[in-house]
Formats: C-alpha cells, structure tokens, sequence
C-alpha cells in the first residue's frame, strides 16, 4: 500500500513536469517479445520528422533495447531493473533527466516485458497502450484482465503471422472490448507496415490534443 | 526477505510429500503465450499410456488452462492468482489437494506467463522449465537472464515459424548456455511436433531416475 502510495506521489509530479513541457507521454506495455522496440523503431523513423521523440527502455539487464532506438538518432536512455519486474514512477523521473525536455514532443516509456505488475504502477504517462502479438494466443485478455483494463489502447500486433498461428482476431478484440469497452485497438505488422498509418495518424492527434 | 523464507519452508514440505509419492515435479515457464498448455496437451496426450500425469494451472483470470487439459482425460485443477503475478508453494500445497498423489507419476505446474517473478518462487519442484517462442527474439536470455539462469531445461518452440521471424537460434543457444552453461534444450514446435521425441525421452528418463 505505501509503495503505491508514494509511487502515486512521483507520477504525479512527473505528470506536472510533462505537462509543462507540452510533452504527450505513452508507457508502451506487453509480454516479453511482442514487439515493443520494433514498434518504436518504425514509429520514430516514419514520424521523426514530424514529432520530436525520446524514448525511455526498461529491461532487467542490458541496453539492446536504447541501442536499437539510438540507432535511428532518437534520444534513448536504458534503465535496468535488475531483478525488479517493472518501470516506476521513480526511475522514470530520474530516466529524464538524460533528455533535453523542451525539446521533446512525444516520450515514449518501453516498460518491462511483462503482462502483469507494470499495470499497477503509474509513471506520469497520459497513455498506457498495450502491444498483443497474434502469436501469443486470443485468450490473453481474458486471462490477464488487469493489464487490458488499464490500458487506454491496444495494439494487435504481427498479424502478418495470421495464416501460421491460431488466432481469432475477432474474437480477440469481443474479448479486449469486455474488459475496456472504450479501447482503442490497432490490427499492424511492424514488418510489412499494415495498419501503421491508423496508429501514425492517431498518435498525432493525441499529441495535438495534448498541446 | 520474510515471503522468500516463509515460501521456501513450505517449498520444502511440498518438495518432501513429491519425493514421498516418487513423483517427478516440473515447474513449467514462460511468457504469456510462448505455448505452455499446448505443451502440455501434446505430451499428456502422447505419453499418457507410459506415464500418469497431474496438471497444476495458474493464472491470474478463467479455467481456461486447466480446461483444455482436462478435456484429454488427465487430472487438472486451476488456481486464479487475481492481481498476483506467480505460483508460490502455499497455493500449490493446496492445489495437490484435488489429486490422487500416490496414483501420479508427473506433477506439472504450468505457471502464471511471466519471465519476471516466477523465477524467484520455489515451489517444491524438481525442475524448472522454461519454453521461449522463436516469435519474441533471440536476445530473451541476455535481456531476462535470471529466469533463464533458474531454469534446467529450455524449450525453444514454435520451430515452424523461423522462416517468417527474425530469431537467430544459434545465438539463442549460445546465449542461454553462456547464462546457465548445463541448461538442457530442445528445440521443439508443437505444432509439427518435431523435436517432441528428444523432450519424451528426457522427461521419462527423468522421471524413472527420480524413482
Ligand atoms: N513476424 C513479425 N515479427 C515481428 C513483428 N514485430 C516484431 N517482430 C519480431 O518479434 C521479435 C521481438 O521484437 P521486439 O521488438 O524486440 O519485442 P519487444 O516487445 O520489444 O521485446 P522485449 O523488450 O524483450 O520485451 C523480434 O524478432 C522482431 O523482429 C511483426 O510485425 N511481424
Ligand atoms: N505456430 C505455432 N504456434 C504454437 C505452437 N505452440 C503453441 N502455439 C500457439 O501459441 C498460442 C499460445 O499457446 P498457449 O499454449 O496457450 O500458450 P501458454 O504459454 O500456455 O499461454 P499462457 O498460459 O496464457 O501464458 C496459441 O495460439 C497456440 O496455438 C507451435 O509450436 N507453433
Ligand atoms: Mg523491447
Ligand atoms: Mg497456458
């Protein structure tokens, strides 16, 4: 409980900071290899001269994942969690400080592969958006209720891989809009691009609302 | 510190009444989706004529789980764990309660999908395995190395799909072996069921030296 209660606390003077700055923040969320970085990857190259990114990774160990993101010359910053299963408030806060925040439009927080704990703790996002691969299975936002409740869009990733796997898209989506009724879902494949510009469009959108 | 305590305690309680019972335990992990239950379908399925085997569920939401083992004849029993993000050996001391130990030859513990917490909850089990999809990236074990470092065996699954993926399974090995050098691994799908044979002959022979 005190442990919520103060990461509460450090959210919301992230929040107040972001706000600020004009900055729309997004704590992109998932299972472990559902595509998160590739996500952010596309979406900082096809967008980077539209909107100024920076992104901040979270993983046990290494820094695979800010490298990657480095690579397209977005500022990125890695945060290892060690043995601690996910982001809060209080290593995004000091995440930051490794960005130049006037000059940033959109930040992106990649948490913690990980379908359960990081849906407890706040960061000071405006967004919480959830990426599902259709390799993982229809079912997981009936079992992992938590996460989707919480999340205000969802992305159905990898639907390029359709014709290989068992996975009932329509299903999947009856079963998301049960548990949030007011999701936003996303069908894309971060290889071949499908549904990219719908997610593009709207993310811009939010950013514009933002400011 | 006093959970890890409490836990290992009734870890070895459990640990003693499987070793009582000769039954072999295998706490089975991974990310949400990499294929567990349909592990565990196909290996009740193929091997219960030679073995009897007993299936622990964990989940946060639903029976589905237990469900489909259920529906191939063999004993299972689900356990919810709400907002909780892994089994510990006080739920699965109860949950053994809804078997016929002495007529059990393999306990498996499928559970919660996560390549987080788990890792650090001792169960009472003999072994852990873990199974990795080649659809969520060959760095897991660089980048999630605590569970891969727990573990006793790898299945690296859903072989079928490495022409449509980016996974380098060379790499993979070699990073899992540089984390835990005597890691066991199959490479396995159980779609096509290739690799499966080497995985039932290793589970038979592990359950005939635990007897
Ligand atoms: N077929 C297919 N594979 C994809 C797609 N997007 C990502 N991948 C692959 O999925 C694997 C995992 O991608 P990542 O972007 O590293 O996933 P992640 O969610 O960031 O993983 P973690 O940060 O470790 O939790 C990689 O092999 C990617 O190439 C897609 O649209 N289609
Ligand atoms: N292509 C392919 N898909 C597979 C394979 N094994 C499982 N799947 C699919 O992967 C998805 C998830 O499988 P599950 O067995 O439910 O995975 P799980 O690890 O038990 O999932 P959770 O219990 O929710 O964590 C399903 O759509 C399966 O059909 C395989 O060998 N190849
Ligand atoms: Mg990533
Ligand atoms: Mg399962």
């Amino acid at each position: 409980k005190n442990l919520l209660d103060k990461n509460d606390r450090l959210a919301a003077q992230n929040r107040a900071r972001f706000s600020d700055e004009d900055i729309l923040v997004i704590n992109l969320l998932s299972s472990p290899g559902s595509g998160k970085t590739t996500l952010v990857e596309e979406t900082v190259t096809d967008l980077g001269a539209q909107l100024r990114f920076a992104v901040l990774e979270g993983d046990q160990q290494t820094s695979h994942d800010a490298d990657r993101i480095a690579a397209t010359g977005t500022p990125a910053h890695q945060i290892n969690t060690g043995s601690g299963c996910h982001l809060d408030a209080h290593m995004v806060g000091h995440g930051v400080e490794h960005f130049t925040l006037p000059d940033t439009d959109v930040l992106i927080i990649e948490n913690v592969g990980n379908l359960v704990c990081p849906a407890s703790f706040d960061l000071g996002e405006d967004l919480k958006a959830t990426v599902l691969s259709v390799t993982e299975g229809d079912d997981k936002p009936l079992k992992y209720p938590q996460m989707f409740r919480a999340s205000d869009v969802l992305l159905i990733n990898k639907i390029d891989l359709l014709p290989h796997v068992r996975f009932d898209l329509d299903a999947c989506r009856r079963y998301a809009l049960g548990i949030r009724p007011d999701l936003k879902i996303f069908e894309i494949s971060c290889y071949d691009k499908t549904g990219m510009n719908l997610w593009y469009n709207w993310l811009k959108t939010a950013h514009k609302q933002k400011t």
